[in-house]
C-alpha cells in the first residue's frame, strides 16, 4: 500500500543521511523518487557526496566509496527493519584501512539486533569476530570445517576434529 | 530468531556432511580461495528458495551437487538444512526450533521439509515472508555484489525498499 | 618503448598540474579510496581514444572535467599528456620521445595533439594500432573487471584474440 | 585473416595451459572454438580446472579462482603479443595470501618484456614495486603525488615537494 510504502522510504532515507555522515566522517546524501508523483512504481535514485567534493551521480565514486555507499544504505534499512541474520561476503575487500575501521565500529553498534556471518581475507576483519570458523580443503575439492582461536597476531588453525554433532 | 546452525552434506564441495553452529553476534569464515566459502552462502540461498541455477553460479540445478573430484565420485543427492531458533516465534510457526531443509537427487526430484515434515517450496518462502530474509533480500551481500544496489537501474533498487515495507 | 610520464590537468580530480614519472619495471600507486588512483586509469584510456563517457565512469563527456569542490571552482578545460619513449620505433612517427595530448573544453571542442602539432583522434588510434595497446586492450585491467575477460559471452572473448592477432 | 588468428589462437592457447598449471600449481585448463568450422566467428569458451578438481565451466569457479585464471589469461597473450606497458587496478584484491605470492613470482617473470603499473592497497604487492607513489587528497577533492620510500614496514609518505617539472 501507499501509505507504507511512503512512511519505510521517508525511514530509510533519514537512516541513509545520518548513517553516510557517519560512516564518511562528513558529507551528505540523499535517496529521491525519480517520479514523484507517482510512488508506487517510480525508480529510486541515490545522491552521494563525500566530504568537501560536490554532490554527483554515484558512478563517479571510486571503488571503495561505493562499497562504503551501499554499506550505508544496508544499515539504513537494517534500521527500519533488522533482518534476523545477515551474510556479507568479502565486503572488506574494496576499503582502505581508515574505511575499514570505520565499518568496523559502526557494525558493532548492529549486532545487538541482528546476527552477522562475515567472510573475509582480512586480518583486521577477522579480529572483531566472536567466533571463527575455517574452511579448508586438506583434500583436494572437498570442503571441511575447523573452528579457530585467534591469537592476536595469527589466527592459529585449530587442527582439532570439527565440531563433531 | 537467530540462525543456530546449518548442516551441508552433498552440496557442491561438502560432499562430507558438514555442521557449522553460529552464535549471536559477529561469526568470520575464513579460508583459502576456492575452499567452499561462497558455496555456503549458495547453500543458505538455495534453502530461502532459489529458484534458478544462474543464482547458485551453475548452469542447471544438478550443478549443486557434488560432482565428484579426482579421488571421490559424484553425489545423487544434495541436502541441506538451516535451524533457527524460533522461541520469540518470529516464524508463524509453533516451535521453539525450526529445522528447514531443501533436497535435490539427480534426477531432478525436490524435498523440502520444515522439522521434518514434507511440505512444499511455497511454504518455506511463505514462512519467511515478513522477516526480510530471502533469496535477494538486502540481507545477503554477496561476493562482488556491493556494487550492484548502486550499479543498478533505479526501477530494480525499489525492491529494497518493498521489501522493507 | 616504454611510458615515461602521464601529465594531468583539470582532469577529474586532478585540478592541479600533476606529473607522474615512470620507470621501467613496476611501478605501485597507492593511497586511500576516492584519492584518484583509478581516475589516473580513465585519463589513460581517454588519451588512447576512449568516445563514450561510460567508458570513464561518467555520464556526459564533461563529466571528465573537474567540476568543483567546495573551496574551488570547476574548471573549463580538462588536459591529459602521455609520454612515451619511442627509440626503438614501435611507434611509427620519426621522434625518439612521443607525447599524445588530448583536451576536452566546456563547450564539447576536443583538441588532439601528437608532440604538440594539431592532429585528429583517428591520427592517434592508428599510431597505437599496432602495439596491443587501446581503450579495450587487454593491457588494461580495470578495478573489478578482472572477471570481465571470462564472464563475457563466447563473442565477446574474440576481441583479446583479434587484437594480439 | 585465418592463418594469422589461427596461429595466434594457438600459441595463447598453448601458453594458457603452461600458465594455468604454473599459476594454480597444477590442475589444467584449455580455450576452445565453440564452432570449430567456422574459425573467424566462433566465440571462445574458456574451461579451467584447479587442482584435484572437476573440469568444469568457469561460471562455478570462486572469486579467487576466477581473478588468477584471468591473469593467466592475460599473461598467455602477454607472451604472444606483449603490449609496451599495463596497468592493473586492484587486481590482488580477491586473492589470498599464498596466490598473491604465485602472482607476484609470475609478474617478476614478465617485467623484463613489459612495463607495470600497479594500483594496490595491500602492502605485500607494494613491496615489488621498483617505485612507489602515493596520491593524496590532503585537500579535499584535489588529487596529488608524493613519492613514497618503502621501508620494509611501513610505506612512510614522503611529505617532500611531489617531482616538479
Ligand atoms: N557441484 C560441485 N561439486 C564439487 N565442487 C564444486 C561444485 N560446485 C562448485 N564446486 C567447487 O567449489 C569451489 C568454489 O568454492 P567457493 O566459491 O565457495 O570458494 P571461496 O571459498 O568462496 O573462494 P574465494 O575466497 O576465492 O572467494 C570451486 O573451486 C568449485 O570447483
Ligand atoms: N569531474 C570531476 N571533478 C572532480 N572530482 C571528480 C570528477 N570525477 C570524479 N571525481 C572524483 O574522483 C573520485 C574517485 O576517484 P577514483 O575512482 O580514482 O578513486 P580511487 O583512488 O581509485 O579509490 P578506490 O581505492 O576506492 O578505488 C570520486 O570521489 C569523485 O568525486
Ligand atoms: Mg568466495
Ligand atoms: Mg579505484
Amino acid at each position: 500500500s501507499r501509505a507504507n510504502f511512503e512512511k519505510t522510504f521517508n525511514q530509510v532515507r533519514e537512516n541513509f543521511k545520518k548513517i553516510f555522515n557517519e560512516l564518511f566522517e562528513g558529507g551528505s546524501a540523499d535517496i529521491v523518487l525519480v517520479d514523484n508523483e507517482n510512488m508506487l512504481e517510480s525508480g529510486i535514485d541515490i545522491i552521494a557526496q563525500p566530504p568537501g567534493k560536490k554532490l554527483q551521480h554515484i558512478a563517479l565514486l571510486s571503488g571503495g566509496e561505493k562499497a562504503l555507499c551501499a554499506i550505508a544504505l544496508l544499515f539504513a534499512v537494517f534500521l527500519v527493519k533488522p533482518s534476523p541474520f545477515c551474510i556479507l561476503d568479502e565486503i572488506d575487500a574494496p576499503l582502505d584501512d581508515a574505511n575499514l575501521e570505520r565499518f568496523k565500529n559502526m557494525l558493532k553498534k548492529f549486532t545487538a539486533r541482528s546476527q552477522f556471518i562475515m567472510i573475509t581475507h582480512n586480518k583486521k576483519t577477522m579480529e572483531m569476530a566472536d567466533i571463527l570458523y575455517g574452511i579448508t580443503m586438506e583434500e583436494f575439492g572437498v570442503s571441511n570445517i575447523v573452528s579457530v582461536k585467534l591469537k592476536k597476531s595469527e589466527p592459529a588453525i585449530d587442527q582439532g576434529k570439527p565440531e563433531e554433532e | 530468531m537467530f540462525f543456530k546452525r546449518i548442516e551441508l552434506f552433498g552440496f557442491k564441495s561438502f560432499v562430507n556432511r558438514v555442521t557449522i553452529k553460529f552464535q549471536p553476534g559477529i561469526t568470520a569464515v575464513i579460508g583459502p580461495n576456492g575452499c567452499g566459502k561462497t558455496n555456503i552462502v549458495d547453500a543458505v540461498k538455495w534453502v530461502l528458495g532459489a529458484q534458478s541455477a544462474k543464482q547458485l553460479r551453475g548452469s542447471r540445478m544438478e550443478d549443486i551437487i557434488f560432482n565428484g573430484t579426482s579421488d571421490r565420485k559424484a553425489l545423487g543427492l544434495a541436502e541441506v538444512s538451516l535451524t533457527f531458533d524460533n522461541s520469540q516465534q518470529m516464524l508463524p510457526i509453533d516451535f521453539q526450533e525450526v529445522t528447514v531443509t531443501r533436497r535435490l537427487f539427480r534426477s531432478g526430484e525436490s524435498e523440502y521439509f520444515i522439522n521434518k515434515a514434507a511440505c512444499r517450496l511455497k511454504d518455506i518462502t511463505e514462512m519467511f515472508m515478513d522477516t526480510g530474509l530471502g533469496v535477494d533480500a538486502y540481507s545477503l551481500m554477496e561476493q562482488n555484489k556491493i556494487d550492484f544496489i548502486l550499479n543498478s537501474k533505479p526501477e530494480e533498487r525499489r525492491a529494497i525498499f518493498e521489501e522493507a515495507a
